[in-house]
């Protein structure tokens, strides 16, 4: 299926928070 | 990863789509029919809360960030 660019904006945007919130919880230990 | 065995099944799911959009919580529970709904959206809420996945174009849509 092809996206719009907005959806693909939005995934990248939800992809870069979520490995923010790995790094964090990665760093907690 | 110290998933429990649903997390771990719930997780290989998600990693295997291939859709750019990623797997459709209706697939999740098609695949996985021996756990309840409840125990998915709670595996898929221990999974985001750790940043091992992500929703994508709405909330019943996820894919993994590695």
């Amino acid at each position: 299926s092809s996206l719009t660019a907005e959806q693909q904006r939005k995934i990248e945007e939800n992809r870069q928070r979520a490995l923010a919130r790995r790094a964090e919880r990665l760093a907690q230990g | 990863m110290g998933f429990t065995a649903s997390q771990r099944q719930v997780f290989t799911l998600i990693k295997s789509c291939p859709l750019a959009e990623g797997i459709s919580m209706q697939c999740l529970r098609n695949s996985l029919k021996y756990l309840s709904f409840y125990d998915i959206r709670t595996c898929l809420q221990f999974l985001i809360n750790e940043g091992h996945i992500y929703s994508t174009i709405d909330d019943c849509h996820f894919k993994c960030t590695n």
